[in-house]
């Protein structure tokens, strides 16, 4: 629906928004690893899509909270400049509920963002 | 600032590039000059200029309103969510989901919409993949990947215009000089580490 402006969106359309189409994962704030939550392969989805997990499962991602899963969520807690914890945390998790672009943020397993720029915290320098 | 894989660019020499909506959707003039706008925006900085065309078939730059599955492997997923998508060049499809509700025109922050998003500040960061940009870390650039919904960001970062100028060079004109301007409601969660 295209709106010419702010004011032309009909009242009775502001009190029956629709849901966002991620507002459920907010349901997976406090998840951790090792454990296995209803619904969590929709989340590794969600980061296959946008290349946090690299490769999809022949067949369908599990509910298990696992180590690609971790990884997925330190990655892109680093490409968002939000703590790197590997948990889904309140921050993160308001993050990946924000709408944003269909295009991935790492493709083909390369990325600009944080999580593919150099580390500091491995720079080792030499003295001449 | 962020690339594509390759790096991949419209040719060297480009100069213009055609636009052209998907003719199915007879879209009303107000939103056609929103996209002229956001694509001035990059033309300031650099050295593509951009022309509206009414061939669909042959404009570098195809874009259209389209809901769910619409052929392209990357569907849709209703209101929210997934807001518009664009590839790399010198592909130039540039699609938005037809699901949201779009401003068009005026203070989207004045929307008592909740999810009202403001078009041009998607056409701006979508254009910006059009030319080659993949997506940033820097929160107030463009090429951020999420916006709010009661957004307005329109203006490139230096981070944008950096990252495009490389690609293509600058814009005599242009002044070396621009003004972010984001506007944010509805979310509370940017708290987090910049």
């Amino acid at each position: 629906r295209l709106f010419p402006n702010p004011s032309e969106i009909p009242t009775w359309m502001t009190n029956h928004a629709p849901p966002g189409a991620w507002d459920g994962y907010r349901n997976f704030t406090g998840c951790t690893r090792g454990k296995t939550y209803d619904g969590l392969s929709k989340l590794k989805n969600y980061f296959q899509h946008f290349g946090y997990i690299p490769n999809a499962p022949p067949l369908n991602f599990t509910d298990d909270f696992d180590d690609a899963l971790e990884s997925a969520v330190r990655a892109y807690q680093k490409n968002f400049n939000l703590n790197i914890t590997g948990e889904l945390d309140d921050a993160t998790i308001n993050y990946i509920v924000k709408p944003r672009c269909g295009v991935a943020d790492i493709i083909n397993g390369t990325t600009s963002m944080n999580s593919g720029k150099f580390n500091d915290t491995n720079l080792h320098t030499v003295a001449h | 600032y962020a690339f594509f894989p390759g790096k991949p660019r419209w040719p060297a020499g480009t100069r213009t590039l055609t636009y052209a909506f998907d003719p199915n959707e007879n879209l009303d003039d107000a939103t056609k000059q929103v996209f002229a706008n956001a694509f001035n925006q990059w033309s300031k900085v650099t050295t593509i200029t951009f022309t509206e065309t009414t061939s669909y078939r042959s404009a570098d730059i195809k874009i259209g309103f389209y809901s769910g599955d619409h052929g392209d492997g990357e569907p849709f997923d209703g209101v929210l969510g997934t807001l518009a998508h664009a590839f790399s060049p010198t592909d130039g499809r540039f699609h938005l989901d037809k699901s949201e509700d779009w401003v068009v025109n005026g203070d989207v922050r004045e929307s008592s919409l909740s999810n009202a998003i403001d078009l041009e500040s998607v056409a701006v960061h979508e254009i910006g993949h059009v030319l080659g940009l993949g997506h940033s870390s820097v929160e107030e650039a463009i090429m951020y990947p999420t916006i709010s919904s009661r957004t307005r960001k329109v203006e490139l970062e230096e981070d944008d215009i950096k990252g495009i100028q490389e690609l293509y060079g600058s814009n005599p004109n242009f002044n070396g000089t621009t003004t972010a301007t984001t506007s944010r409601d509805r979310d509370s969660s940017y708290g987090g580490r910049r």
